[in-house]
């Protein structure tokens, strides 16, 4: 598989929602 | 000029590696309720920056994260194969669809957030990791070995909240999804046993405890691991809090209060923090949603469905069974992206194309896209973004499409896996 990062994730905004099976994504999170 | 503007990023290259400068803490996780504060473990702003607990070296952080992507991959490969077989053999227990063993590799490139544990409380430090299921923190008498820790080892004798769990309980049972490994037992006390790809493991009583995020959310009865045996390269902090999907982790266990939803930013760099939020409350308008991943199915990862890339504004041509065939999932302890290889070749070109003008440098590691900026004051480097399944768009930060090992070896901080099927 293919692995999102967590140098590519930095200082985006990172949501788990497991309950509504998604993941989201805002930048700026920090 | 705007088109410039819009399609690149100018950045200071004394930016690239990290400074000595004071911490800056993150407003959010400093006002929001149920909001901790994450940082690198070996950062500015983490008290565990010291001493024989160094941070490792980057070349070191890269050997790691490829024995944690290698253990992925390890993971995923047998729960494919061993549904492939259940379709055509009658349906096993889920339990035995688990692989034996590995878990992921701790890796390196950790973020670290402080939570306390017991009666009266001890604060900790732990990794944490949307890659796995168990928490666990060293456990004095540490019957066996532990490894170096800032903080003083939990001494579960010392706390009046603490239970060890009976092998009989169901919640024992529960062990083989969320470690690879049925819970054992010893003297009718329930023994856990997790494993790494790297070979570092943490072995010993499954317990409830007293969990303290925040003066306000405050859980008792939490299900955590006692480790009185634990091995590997945690790097001085006291475990681990587990945020996959399994009905152990910790969004499992807390679903009353949180649903399921947590949410947080990793910092850019080692002098600032971000933030690990539990609930919705305080979520920005702006998040964009894609939906988990089938790819993922039957294990505790976060699967998602990678689209397309874009570099300086232009999508790039690959062809969605490229991302489809091999799917995708995220994680917090995994350093560097790894795309399947006509994926990345097509990003290393065009990345190569728009860095044209600065003289390259050598291959380190799994990094093989290297500029040697000595000399220069600042760069530009072209956008990059992903499409996500649903139409989520994401644009990288600018700290997140390099990563420097010197000044004259900055690197495209993505990577490649070995087949297009992995």
């Amino acid at each position: 598989v293919a692995i999102f990062g967590n140098v590519q994730q930095q200082t985006l905004e990172v949501v788990y929602d497991g309950r509504g099976g998604r993941v989201g994504f805002a930048p700026g999170g920090c | 000029s705007k088109r410039y503007e819009a399609d690149f990023h100018t950045i200071e290259v004394s930016s690239l590696l990290s400074s000595s400068s004071p911490c800056v803490l993150s407003p959010k996780a400093s006002k929001t309720k149920s909001s901790l504060h994450v940082m690198h473990a070996h950062g500015t702003c983490s008290h565990l920056s010291s001493g024989k607990n160094a941070i490792p070296d980057r070349v070191e952080i890269l050997k790691r994260d490829q024995a944690r992507v290698d253990s992925f991959h390890a993971k995923l490969s047998k729960t494919t194969k061993t549904a492939t077989r259940n379709a055509d053999r009658v349906r096993q227990r889920k339990s035995a669809d688990l692989p034996a063993k590995d878990g992921s590799t701790i890796g390196s490139g950790n973020y670290i957030v402080t939570v306390g544990i017991g009666t009266p409380k001890k604060d900790l430090s732990l990794i944490f990791d949307t890659g796995s299921d168990l928490t666990w923190t060293q456990c004095e008498p540490c019957v066996r070995t532990c490894y170096s820790q800032k903080e003083p080892i939990f001494n579960p004798s010392s706390s009046s909240s603490y239970y060890n769990v009976s092998c009989s309980s169901a919640v024992c049972g529960a062990l083989s999804s969320a470690t690879g490994n049925s819970g054992s037992c010893s003297s009718s006390t329930c023994v856990y046993g997790i494993q790494y790809g790297d070979q570092s493991f943490s072995v010993g009583f499954l317990a409830r405890e007293k969990l303290t995020l925040t003066s306000s959310d405050i859980f008792d009865g939490f299900y955590f691991g006692c480790g009185e045996n634990n091995q590997g390269l945690f790097n001085g902090v006291a475990g681990l809090l587990g945020l996959g999907r399994d009905q152990l982790s910790f969004p499992s266990q807390t679903a009353s209060r949180y649903n399921k939803v947590f949410s947080y930013c990793l910092p850019s760099s080692a002098a600032t923090t971000g933030h690990l939020t539990f609930g919705s409350a305080g979520l920005s308008r702006s998040v964009k949603f894609t939906p988990l991943s089938s790819v993922t199915d039957g294990t505790s990862f976060y699967g998602l469905d990678i689209v397309g890339i874009s570099v300086a504004g232009q999508k790039l041509t690959i062809p969605s069974t490229v991302f489809s065939s091999a799917g995708a999932l995220i994680d917090s302890g995994t350093v560097i992206t790894r795309l399947p290889p006509k994926a990345y070749s097509a990003l290393k070109s065009a990345f190569q194309a728009s860095m044209s003008r600065y003289p390259t440098a050598p291959a380190v590691s799994i990094l093989d896209t290297c500029y040697d900026l000595t000399g220069y004051r600042t760069v530009a480097i072209p956008k990059v973004g992903f499409l996500f399944s649903g139409g989520v768009d994401v644009e990288l930060d600018a700290t997140g499409i390099l990563y420097a090992l010197k000044i004259s070896q900055v690197c495209l901080g993505f990577a490649s896996n070995s087949d297009d099927s992995s």
